[in-house]
């Protein structure tokens, strides 16, 4: 039997020209999870108990595309969705289509527990929060300006773009490269698009 | 999208994963991560949390596919990790984190970057974005 282990992940599909104090925001939140959990472990919390624990600090967050700074929908609305799973028995939570659910791998871990069901979305996602009392956010909490900003950069492309972190229009120094190749696609930096 | 995987002392393994999905998105998209067996999946082999393309990670039930090719072909994580992100991907783009039973951590991706920090209790401590 080995000791434990722990990985964290914000999302693949990085714009290669992110600004580097965007790269170093990143990382801080990353290690500031990874430590969240480790401290965790290290007074033997059990695993389900730590991934819950980490990947509400990451919805909360507004960096990554999770709760707080969600990506939008074409109405510039956020309906989010999460799922936990713990193996020694294989039971899973999971939920799709919440608006209002501030923390929704919470929810997904009490579908898990507190129903019979496995799964829920929309409507009985969001009844069964409110039945649970968790704690619950206007929609317009999870929407950051940034992805606003994405959000109007997707319509002008008519493109639906998974999780790249475009800098905001105002290029700073660190695009150099972009400034230098100004190559664009459909009015967007070519960087936004996933590699063909 | 984020997610966490975990193997406790005890050897147990769990995965979360949360996302608000695609950026324009249809409302009433449902993507890969709270669907178990493709975006999260947990046994008593590993955890995994994958992110990306949502359609191409449904398509290749990616998370179940990593414990499958260590059960039934006995390939190591980091090995199932590589396989599946080579070989069952198709087009898609996506990437993953995971933990073995065995207190492993390997992640592999085949798009430009993941945001990803992994570690273990001897010690070992990685954060990146880049290959």
């Amino acid at each position: 039997m080995g000791g434990w282990a722990i990985a964290v992940h914000g999302g693949a599909g990085v714009d290669p020209n992110l600004p580097l104090h965007r790269q170093e925001e990143a990382k801080k939140l990353l290690t500031r999870c990874l430590n969240l959990g480790i401290s965790a472990l290290n007074s033997n919390l059990p695993a389900i108990d730590v991934v819950e624990l980490v990947v509400r600090e990451l919805e909360t967050d507004p960096l990554f595309n999770s709760g707080r700074g969600s990506a939008l929908t074409e109405k510039g609305t956020v309906e989010m969705e999460a799922s936990i799973m713990e193996g020694t028995k294989r039971k899973y939570g999971a939920v799709s289509g919440v608006t209002t659910v501030k923390n929704p791998v919470s929810l997904a871990r009490l579908v898990m527990e507190k129903s019979p069901h496995s799964y829920l979305a929309f409507a009985g996602a969001e009844d069964f929060a409110r039945q649970q009392g968790v704690e619950l956010a206007e929609n317009d909490y999870f929407i950051t300006q940034d992805n606003v900003e994405m959000l109007n950069l997707a319509k002008e492309a008519n493109a639906i773009l998974f999780d790249y972190r475009i800098p905001t229009t105002a290029l700073d120094s660190s695009c150099a490269a972009e400034v230098d190749n100004p190559m664009l696609m459909n009015g967007l930096p070519i960087s936004v698009y996933a590699p063909e | 999208t984020v997610g966490c995987v975990v193997v406790d002392k005890e050897g147990r393994c769990a995965a979360a994963t949360s996302t608000g999905g695609l950026m324009n998105k249809r409302s009433g998209r449902i993507g890969d991560s709270p669907i178990i067996g493709a975006g999260t999946y947990a046994c008593n082999l590993c955890g995994v949390s994958c992110t990306g393309e949502g359609e191409a990670i449904l398509r290749a039930t990616l998370a179940r596919e990593v414990a499958a090719v260590m059960e039934y072909k006995g390939l190591r994580l980091q090995e199932a990790v590589d396989f599946v992100i080579k070989d069952r991907l198709d087009e898609g783009k996506a990437g993953l984190i995971a933990v073995s039973t065995n207190g492993e951590v390997a992640y592999g991706f085949n798009a430009s970057g993941m945001f990803r920090g992994c570690a273990t209790e001897d010690g070992f401590m990685e954060v990146g974005i880049w290959e």
